[in-house]
């Protein structure tokens, strides 16, 4: 009878956040003063990463002069990219140090690469359509845009990140703590045929990893199958920074060493864990994803960000 | 308009503009 | 709740382990310490030259960059009130703004120390046509990065020259 009440419960609280999600916009989920870094296309893609890195963010809106107009994101995927140029073109060192953001699109062709769908959204359309919008393209921030009322030039007004969503929505919506069936009866943990490597799979190897598998991080397992540390995509902005010339050669055991020391650690959690202390974790840290252990901490599989949302949006 | 100082041969500007009942901090770095 | 954070995943103890099993390359690579420097901001650009240098060097820059003045009134010279063509390379039929207005000001903070400050003033039509003049109060949607571009040529220009 309890667990059918708490199920009760919990099929009551996604309906009722997800009517909150229907009924706020993604206008409201700014903060009332906040900062917008933009980058002009024509700078070197080198001096873009210290810019990232120096102001702490991982993503940038791109403007192009030229034509007046927003040229969609910079993000990680943008340097995974420029790592795999080179690692195919290693005699192509002069073209990538002087390669500008401008030049990315080339880079994408030159290796193949079907360029992000990035789509945007209104700031004043509702955040459930915002939320489907990045689970449609697989991404997992939107640009918001809006137009000039005199010029009608495109205006990024911010860029939405699952992230800050989950945490809207754990700030907000007093629901989620009856969402209290363990996870591993939700069906929503990716699990079987892991991306997985070993700490001393090459670093290139593992890059690959991500960009084949279009995921955002790689676990890494010792001999038991025990999950041991994570590859994430930002963390080739780390490696890039520190000269990708002689890096590439490097273990991931190895590249993981240039993780500033106020990187907070890997999430893990298990199936018996519910999302009310998932969600309650989103709220207190900047947490992308949770790796589910059993109790001698082997790998079972992964709880991203997407996976709670899509639950939110579409299950029960 | 605010400006910081030029470094590495990149500036970055800087507007304070209203969207809204929101202030927003738009920042453009460019190179030099 | 079992959620934790995976002790080996933290950065000084995964460099021990890493350490421990020997690994070459481990002594040599240090953890990225981006000094997340704060930007330091200033309002405008500042300027210690005599004040008609700086109006000298800002109407050289103006005028290399092809934008247009209004002459300046007798009472106020330190004021200069400019339009600028914004072309943006593609034509567009619809017909949009496409003169860009910005009020440059010169002020003194204190003795030989000068403030040179930048302002957006809305747009203009090179056609004619009167744009809708929507006050800064209700205009709530609009774009600074046209601004700021400029104004980036601006400075660059002013700091090549000088």
């Amino acid at each position: 009878a309890n667990s059918e009440t708490i199920s009760i419960e919990q099929k009551l609280a996604v309906q009722s956040i997800r009517r909150f999600l229907e009924s706020k916009t993604s206008y409201d989920v700014l903060p009332v003063s906040y900062r917008l870094i933009v980058m002009d296309t024509s700078l070197l893609v080198k001096k873009s990463l210290n810019i990232l890195l120096q102001n702490n963010i991982v993503s940038a809106p791109l403007w192009d002069s030229h034509t007046s107009r927003f040229a969609g994101l910079l993000t990680s995927s943008d340097f995974i990219n420029v790592i795999q140029y080179y690692f195919s073109n290693p005699d192509k060192f002069e073209l990538v140090d002087k390669l500008q953001l401008d030049g990315l699109k080339d880079i994408e062709r030159a290796i193949g690469v079907r360029p992000l769908d990035q789509g945007s959204i209104h700031p004043f359309k509702p955040l459930y359509e915002a939320c489907c919008k990045m689970i449609e393209s697989r991404s997992r921030r939107i640009p918001l845009i809006d137009q000039d009322e005199e010029t009608h030039r495109e205006i990024v007004v911010s860029v939405l990140t699952q992230y800050r969503i989950l945490k809207f929505v754990a700030l907000n919506c007093r629901e989620t703590r009856y969402l209290k069936r363990p996870i591993g009866e939700l069906n929503i943990i990716t699990q079987g045929n892991l991306l997985s490597c070993r700490m001393h799979t090459p670093v290139i190897d593992v890059i690959q990893l991500l960009t084949q598998g279009g995921v955002s991080s790689v676990p890494i397992i010792d001999e038991h199958g025990r999950l041991v540390n994570v590859y994430e995509a930002v963390d080739v902005l780390g490696l890039i920074k520190g000269g990708i010339y002689n890096d590439l050669s490097l273990s991931v055991g190895e590249a993981l060493m240039r993780r500033s020391d106020d990187f907070e650690g890997v999430y893990t959690c298990t199936k018996n864990d519910k999302l009310v202390t998932i969600m309650d974790t989103i709220r207190k840290s900047r947490v992308h994803r949770f790796f589910v252990v059993d109790e001698e901490g082997l790998l079972i599989g992964v709880l991203t960000l997407s996976d709670i949302l899509k639950y939110i949006l579409f299950e029960e | 308009l605010a400006t910081s100082s030029i470094k590495h041969n990149t500036l970055c500007v800087a507007s304070i503009v209203r969207y809204k009942r929101k202030y927003v901090t738009q920042m453009l770095y460019a190179p030099l | 709740s079992t959620i934790a954070i995976l002790p080996s995943s933290l950065p000084q103890i995964h460099r021990a382990n890493m350490l421990a099993a020997g690994s070459a390359a481990a002594t040599k690579i240090s953890p990225l310490s981006i000094k997340k420097s704060k930007t330091k901001w200033h309002f405008g650009i500042r300027s210690r030259s005599y004040p008609l240098d700086v109006m000298g060097e800002i109407y050289i820059a103006l005028k290399n960059l092809g934008a247009e003045w209004a002459k300046p009134s007798e009472e106020d010279l330190w004021t200069i009130k400019v339009r600028w063509k914004y072309d943006m390379g593609q034509p567009t039929n619809e017909k949009i703004p496409d003169l860009m207005k910005m009020v440059i000001q010169l002020f003194q903070i204190e003795a030989n120390n000068y403030l040179v400050d930048f302002k957006f003033d809305g747009w203009e039509s090179s056609y004619g046509d009167a744009s809708p003049s929507s006050n800064e109060d209700e205009m709530s949607t609009f774009s600074a990065y046209p601004f700021l571009h400029l104004t980036t040529k601006l400075i660059m220009e002013l700091a090549v020259n000088s």
